[in-house]
């Protein structure tokens, strides 16, 4: 552990809360794209397959069993008890347009062919893109609340840390993983333009909003 | 199929 990736997964810790006291205190998910959070949910779901089977340490279980319930939680409150808030024509993105194309380069590019690794390896590439169907939703609304805005610069911050936790790694212990780094580069590369707005007109009071 | 890098990272 580094401090890198020690903030990196309180950033995205702060995300997900970010997230579920905007639901639950404005009792609305209006503005959230609910596809975003499905593809988050199977992202943990493919991912921490090895919960129950590779002990890493306390936090890493406890870290794991946070984000699958977390994601689950958020998903039932967009799509059940706030479902009348949930913004569903302009949460139009197609997830086959991801799912289908991350499916087929998981089984393509991996580190090896096994069940466990190629869900792995599915999981780090669906993240990387998972952000879209709220970036082109926010893009149709032309605005953001500024608590979603915090959210997102929190959640895209995250994978931006991990980056440096990566070259910490490789610097001081010979780790290199070049599907989790990639994939990384392309998450962090996908919040350019967001982090452009949040960082010129939220943090100066300003509205969040984008040239629809 | 080179081993996969250990997976200790969320």
């Amino acid at each position: 552990m580094n401090i890198f990736r020690l903030i990196g997964d309180m950033s995205h810790l702060l995300a997900i809360v970010l997230l579920l006291l905007k639901m639950w205190k404005t009792r609305s998910c209006a503005g959230i794209s609910g596809k975003s959070q499905i593809l988050f949910a199977l992202v943990f779901a493919t991912r921490y397959l090895d919960l129950f089977t590779a002990f890493i340490s306390a936090y890493n279980s406890t870290m794991k069993l946070f984000f699958i319930s977390t994601s689950l939680v958020t998903v039932y409150l967009m799509y059940f008890k706030f479902r009348a808030t949930y913004d569903a024509n302009h949460d139009t993105f197609r997830l086959e347009f991801l799912v289908v194309p991350v499916g087929g380069l998981a089984f393509l590019v991996n580190h090896n062919f096994s069940p466990l690794e190629i869900l792995w390896t599915f999981s780090i590439y669906l993240e990387s893109v998972a952000i879209l169907p709220q970036l082109f939703m926010m893009s149709k609304t032309g605005e953001a609340e500024t608590i979603t805005s915090h959210y997102l610069f929190a959640l895209g911050s995250y994978r931006a840390l991990y980056i440096l936790n990566w070259v910490f790694r490789y610097y001081f212990e010979g780790f290199f993983d070049l599907i989790a780094v990639v994939a990384g580069c392309v998450q962090t590369i996908l919040y350019c333009d967001f982090f452009y707005l949040y960082i010129t007109k939220v943090l100066k009071g300003k509205k969040l909003s984008l040239p629809a | 199929d080179d081993a996969a890098p250990e997976k200790d990272e969320l």
